[in-house]
């Protein structure tokens, strides 16, 4: 079977910020990422799905360092667009690395069903052709990218 | 400054599905997408935030030419896990490619940006290093492939 999987990696002090109640109207994505931006905050992943009702629901990472600046931006800008703001010190992201990710349909439900197994939540998502990541708890993380490197044979002495 | 957008790519022929209510606890991905791939249906990209309430809402496109077999798959799927199912046959997806844009926080802002000036609404928003993808109506695909390649002087009289 061809490899398409060629690595995982796990990034482990991050910190989400997720923003609900986000007006849906032309503008509100481009404030809120140039205000953060503007705070020099890097900004790791941006996740956003529309909801009912003219409002949508933007999630996204900071590094955990971060987290206290970006806090007082996102408290600011949230009373100023009428959105509500949660944050989240605790996270962790595993991702797999690869190619041709998404034709190979396979890849995704293996992963998923790795953490499952190890009985390891699955909070956030995100996925393109080349990688899948998934947002799960900090304590879960080591155990997340031993089961998930596993589930695709990878590591040095699978290597051929 | 450095360039670090190479390109902009438009994929108009989506369907999008919203699963909202989705049980949140280890496993659910893996029986969504495991059933979705055994019904040979390919995934273009995957959503998934985690809502308050131990519920998830999980957003993934698919090819239009899919919808009517997603669609049947999906129906099953959501009576099995007590959620909602909800399709729209009417997406596209604009892209910016590059490297490193994750430390070049102002390219997601930048992209965001010229959507908003053409007045194009962002529905659902993916990252990574390497692509930015905004999920929009099929109607404005065009207009935004092209204020995309504007805003990054994208197109071959811009090439040095
Ligand atoms: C919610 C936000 O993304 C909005 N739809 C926008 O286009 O900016
Ligand atoms: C909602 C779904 O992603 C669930 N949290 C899982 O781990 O499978």
């Amino acid at each position: 079977e061809r490899i398409v999987v060629s690595g995982a990696a796990l990034k482990d002090k991050l910190a989400r910020i997720t923003l609900r109640n986000v007006p849906d109207r032309p503008g509100t994505a481009a404030k809120i990422f140039h205000t953060i931006a503007t705070h020099n905050i890097v900004v790791d992943d941006i996740i956003q799905i529309v909801a009912p009702n003219r409002v949508a629901t933007v999630a996204f990472t900071v590094d955990l360092a971060d987290l206290a600046d970006a806090r007082k931006v996102v408290d600011k800008l949230s009373r100023e667009l009428g959105c509500t703001a949660t944050y989240e010190d605790h996270m962790a992201k595993v991702s797999v690395v690869g190619v041709g990710m998404r034709v190979h349909t396979g890849v995704a439900e293996r992963m998923f069903a790795a953490l499952a197994k190890a009985k390891i939540n699955i909070q956030n998502i995100t996925t393109s052709e080349i990688k899948i990541s998934c947002l799960i708890d900090r304590a879960q993380g080591k155990t997340a990218l031993k089961v998930v490197h596993d589930a695709f044979k990878l590591g040095k002495r699978n290597k051929r």
